[in-house]
């Protein structure tokens, strides 16, 4: 069997902490 | 004459491929602007998860952190977006739950951790991530369908609610029980109600709706059995609180007369019993403390077995409860007295006896799909064309 690949951890914001980085600024600003 | 011969296209890895900038177009089209009952979605269930995991599979493919992280918070938050935006309808929740659950299945699926492979075919093991290990954004999304749940649960007893009371206890056809009409009227109530009102009927056509939703979403069964155990538990809830709190329900005999139809319920299918008792425990416990307390078995006892499922209410029953002829007792004093000090410190619930707010834990078992990625056809009603297959 081959060896497993290795594979690079990609750290995660929390759901919480990706809200910030909102993707709609331009849509809900009023 | 030049014979036309059609060039082989290149096999089809099941990965999709959008220029950076295209991104917002793509969880536009693909979340924010679908529409759940569209003919596209429901060719393949879970058809939006698949096409964000083989864009997804494509930038790990390329080796492109920045565009995974980008991509999967894009994705995140535009499925916490659509929801804000249409929270109180069945149809999207239930959608973007069974569509949350496949994305995260398939990020396990394709994980290349060998725990998640067992039930792939040679060709899935080929299509395993190679580059990232997605791990924490795993976490992130199993918390999102946490969210989607309760979302789910709740958008689902806002339908019931108003239904529950008329249609388990004034318009019903279970005998017996709720005592609100003379015998002679029982029979003649018809699956049509009058405006406003319900009947057992319109519970059960209401529920098939939620199933059959669920089922067209291609929910997981799993998951599914879960909704069902919480729909359960809301209608005998509600329906218990406001049964037992009527003045003629208190007595003796129509507790013991509960316990006895709820044991014969459960006895008459024993394939269910099993599963169904540990949802109806909170059902039963109410009438038996009262006749326990009747039949004087000691207050400690019942309270220090049982008190996870009643609230410091139950004392407002105990003290309606009634004799209704000679031979019936009356709740003593003392047992009354000291389920009250030993509820005293509880916290107070605004509920009654049952708390019709509780949500079961919820978990999304593993559930790997034998689709082929590369068999995927992406409909053009999908308005993803700008994706190109790799």
């Amino acid at each position: 069997r081959p060896p497993s690949r290795i594979r690079v951890l990609l750290k995660a914001p929390t759901l919480a902490e990706m809200e910030e980085m909102n993707i709609f600024e331009d849509e809900d600003s009023p | 004459h030049p014979v036309n011969i059609p060039r082989r296209e290149k096999d089809f890895q099941g990965m999709l491929e959008y220029k950076k900038e295209d991104e917002l177009k793509l969880v536009k089209n693909l979340i924010l602007e679908l529409k759940p009952r569209g003919v596209a979605v429901n060719l393949i269930p879970g058809l939006p998860a698949y096409i964000l995991f083989m864009c997804l599979r494509h930038a790990d493919y390329i080796n492109d952190d920045q565009k995974v992280r980008s991509l999967l918070t894009s994705a995140i938050n535009s499925i916490k977006k659509i929801l804000k935006k249409r929270g109180d309808d069945f149809e999207t929740v239930s959608f973007w739950l069974s569509n949350t659950c496949r994305f995260l299945h398939c990020l396990k699926q394709y994980s290349g951790d060998e725990q998640f492979m067992k039930h792939n075919t040679p060709k899935q093991n080929d299509h395993c991530l190679s580059n990232f290990d997605l791990a924490e954004y795993r976490q992130v999304l199993s918390d999102l369908a946490i969210q989607i749940y309760q979302q789910l649960i709740k958008c689902m007893e806002n339908i019931l609610q108003p239904m529950i009371v008329s249609g388990m206890l004034e318009h019903e056809t279970i005998q017996g029980v709720s005592g609100v009409k003379p015998t002679g009227l029982r029979k003649r109530t018809s699956s049509i109600a009058d405006e406003g009102t319900y009947t057992l009927d319109s519970i059960i056509r209401q529920l098939n709706s939620f199933h059959s939703i669920m089922c067209q979403h291609g929910t997981d069964p799993e998951l599914i059995k879960q909704v069902v155990k919480q729909q359960f538990y809301v209608i005998g809830a509600v329906t218990l609180n406001n049964l037992l709190l009527r003045k003629d329900m208190c007595s003796w005999s129509k507790g013991m007369q509960i316990r006895y139809s709820v044991t014969l319920e459960t006895r008459a299918d024993l394939r269910i019993t099993a599963r169904v008792c540990g949802a109806l425990k909170p059902v039963l416990w109410p009438p038996e403390l009262i006749v326990a307390g009747l039949v004087f078995i000691p207050a400690e006892v019942i309270i220090a077995k049982n008190h996870f499922f009643f609230s410091v209410q139950i004392v407002k029953v105990l003290n309606l409860y009634t004799p209704v002829n000679a031979f019936e007792e009356r709740v003593s004093v003392l047992f009354i007295r000291t389920i009250q000090t030993r509820l005293r410190d509880r916290k107070e619930s605004p509920q009654l006896l049952m708390d019709t707010k509780l949500i079961y834990p919820v978990t999304f078992p593993f559930n790997p799909s034998s689709l082929a990625l590369e068999t995927i056809q992406i409909p053009g009603s999908l308005n993803v064309g700008f994706l190109t297959r790799v």
